[in-house]
């Protein structure tokens, strides 16, 4: 089935959303 | 009014729910009664809204823990997930504790909650950082120590991320050796 990953630099850019 | 694009809204979902722990070591009570559940999540960013209110695990007094493990899955050895399992152990020295600890406490969750190990994502139980004035270890659990080539795949991505020096080794020890060792630590199953 389908995986949901996340790159670390996407996770990091997340850090400081509203 | 401003147009926001619907990625500013919605919440990136996970892979999986994860639950954060705090363990502080109060001698007068039992030790699971010192084993608190902080909360779970699953998105993105309810992950950075509890990392960013947190305080840093360098600063937590001795004695403490984080764990961050799967939803349901209790940070103990006891836990039905946990118990023919063993955890990659990175030993710190004190130094450490001021230049690379939170770093790699927080390298180490974003693996877990990016899913970094991929089709080994099952075997990954979770994570653990103790706080000792003895030395600080971080410890990434898994399910079953007899798995060898998940098992050294684990460490070996666990190693890379967290970019440890090649001739710097680490070790892998079952929880099972751990809990009935005689001396002071438990020997490595696997060393990558």
């Amino acid at each position: 089935g389908t995986r949901i990953f996340y790159e670390r630099a996407f996770l990091m850019q997340c850090r400081e959303s509203p | 009014q401003q147009i926001v694009s619907p990625d500013m809204l919605i919440k990136h979902p996970l892979q999986n729910r994860w639950a954060m722990w705090f363990f502080k070591n109060d001698k007068s009570k039992e030790w699971t009664a010192n084993l608190k559940l902080i909360t779970a999540f699953d998105t993105v960013e309810d992950f950075w809204g509890l990392y960013n209110h947190i305080q840093k695990a360098s600063r937590l007094p001795s004695g403490c823990d984080y764990s961050l493990f799967k939803d349901g899955i209790q940070p103990m050895w006891e836990d039905a997930s946990n118990k023919n399992g063993g955890r990659w152990l990175v030993n710190l020295n004190k130094n450490q504790r001021q230049t690379e600890l939170d770093n790699f406490w927080l390298e180490t969750l974003l693996c877990l909650i990016g899913e970094a190990f991929d089709d080994l994502t099952d075997d990954i139980c979770g994570a653990t950082i103790n706080i000792r004035n003895k030395g600080d270890k971080l410890g990434l659990w898994t399910r079953d120590a007899r798995r060898g080539d998940a098992t050294l795949q684990i460490g070996k991505k666990l190693k890379e991320r967290l970019k440890i020096p090649q001739k710097i080794g680490i070790g892998f020890q079952a929880h099972s050796d751990t809990a009935t060792k005689a001396g002071s630590t438990a020997r490595d199953r696997y060393r990558v």
